[in-house]
């Protein structure tokens, strides 16, 4: 059976709606942080205890998906 | 269990909440009383008592609200983000509001009012989202049967960081 295959690089669709969920719930406070889109992914997998990849993964895909909270998971 | 940065906390014991407007998946008085249980999931463990007030401005204000609201933080239609709640504080501080656009219910397992209330509380008091899984204040929404709801332990311990506990 042919694998599901997931594009290599991400969409610019899941990208924007990624980086909207980080902004949203893991914003950055600090305009010297300069945080990749990758480690702001890790911070929000060590939050949720989730494997800590820095990748859109399924599990992390699937939490982003989940009914929430409107604030932030982090707050400075 | 976390606090909200700078631990704001009610410098009273005495609260007082008003329902500005309701949802129309439920009758008003189910919803009076599935905020008065969410309220009660606090006031049981603190000697925070609450008071509901009709005419004027109250600690806690409750709203249903769709999209933009006037707090800068809109919601985003059915799924997703179903409330948000300000720390304590003066004006918009401790303000409850939840989505209008979620289908609210109080005895089945779609978004259950009085689970998500209670949370929202939890931050109308000065907690934090807590990444304990199991928690209240974990921010992911998840089904419990309200009748047996009991507070985890977690979220215990943060509130009586904050309040103390309750005198017998």
């Amino acid at each position: 059976f042919p694998a599901q295959l997931r594009p290599e690089s991400w969409s610019s669709i899941d990208l924007e709606k990624v980086k909207g969920y980080l902004d949203k719930f893991f914003p950055v406070f600090s305009k010297t942080q300069n945080l990749s889109i990758e480690e702001r992914i890790k911070e929000m997998q060590k939050f949720f205890h989730l494997t800590v990849t820095g990748k859109l993964d399924t599990e992390t895909e699937e939490i982003m998906k989940l009914p929430r909270c409107g604030m932030p998971d982090i707050s400075e | 269990y976390q606090t909200l940065p700078g631990t704001p906390k009610w410098k009273k014991t005495h609260l007082t909440y008003k329902i500005l407007s309701y949802t129309s998946d439920i009758p008003r008085k189910n919803v009076d009383d599935a905020i008065k249980r969410a309220l009660m999931v606090w006031s049981d463990v603190t000697p925070l008592q609450f008071r509901r007030v009709y005419g004027r401005q109250a600690d806690i204000e409750i709203r249903f609200a769709r999209r933009e609201h006037g707090d800068g933080a809109p919601f985003d239609g059915k799924g997703g983000t179903l409330a948000h709640a300000f720390g304590p504080g003066e004006g918009i501080g401790g303000d409850a509001h939840f989505d209008n656009d979620e289908k609210w219910s109080d005895v089945n397992k779609d978004v259950n009012l009085f689970l998500v209330a209670a949370h929202e509380f939890g931050h109308s008091l000065g907690l934090d989202h807590s990444n304990v899984r199991g928690a209240l204040m974990y921010p992911i929404y998840s089904y419990r049967n309200p009748e047996t709801f009991k507070l985890p332990a977690d979220d215990r311990q943060g509130i009586q960081k904050l309040y103390g506990k309750k005198s017998s």
